[in-house]
């Protein structure tokens, strides 16, 4: 699984 | 950032906005859940706790922001400015049956057991349910002014061009997140009983009312 890791979403 | 994630984002900040100048215009927050309003007070803050630390854009910022800030405004709203037009009798749903679980499950499942981590987790879990309470309201009283109507399609309608938005992430960049995914169909469900009342009655003029 990709996971951001930083967050981009709201 | 796509056109579902930038709508969706759009569709938020009615919802808030709608909320705000509903409350002031009318000077009244009769029909709102102030308990609803303190879970997603509650929800952007512990979401945005990166918001000096991560640094996106100058987009994700304001917005941040921008929902923090309203959301505040929101609450103090309820129960300080209008507190006499507040509906405490109707407004009975008990939130530590959200927010209790709602921490235990982030504690649970995450996708790093660090503090930020488990809030961010924590937020995304409470978002999804966090609506109850004003639906809980609306059930009880039996009705919602169109303009809450509103107010709830705009803010049901955020997380449902969220997953539009993680679809189109899935298929153009691989990107998943299964917190975010499951969290915002759940949320998404919450709503569809209200969207079907929407669609059948407010767009055709009538009053949200519900069958007695």
């Amino acid at each position: 699984q990709v996971i951001l890791k930083k967050k981009d979403e709201l | 950032m796509n056109v579902f994630r930038f709508l969706g984002d759009l569709s938020h900040l009615v919802a808030i906005v709608i909320l705000l100048l509903k409350i002031w215009k009318t000077r009244s927050c009769s029909g709102i859940s102030g308990r609803s309003q303190i879970l997603f007070a509650i929800v952007f803050t512990t979401r945005y706790l990166d918001l000096f630390s991560n640094f996106i854009s100058v987009y994700n910022t304001s917005m941040k922001i921008v929902y923090i800030t309203c959301s505040y405004a929101t609450v103090y709203l309820i129960y300080g400015k209008f507190k006499a037009t507040y509906d405490f009798n109707h407004d009975t749903f008990r939130i530590e049956f959200l927010l209790v679980p709602s921490a235990i499950l982030a504690f649970l499942v995450n996708h790093d057991f660090s503090p930020l981590e488990i809030l961010w987790t924590f937020s995304i879990y409470l978002e999804s349910v966090a609506i109850l309470p004003q639906l809980f309201l609306v059930s009880k009283t039996g009705e919602a002014e169109t303009i809450t109507s509103h107010y709830l399609f705009a803010l049901g309608s955020y997380r449902l061009l969220y997953l539009l938005n993680w679809l189109w992430r899935y298929f153009s960049q691989g990107f998943y997140d299964l917190i975010a995914l499951l969290s915002g169909i759940l949320q998404t469900v919450l709503y569809c009983d209200f969207f079907y009342l929407y669609i059948s009655k407010v767009l055709k003029g009538k009053k949200l009312s519900l069958p007695a």
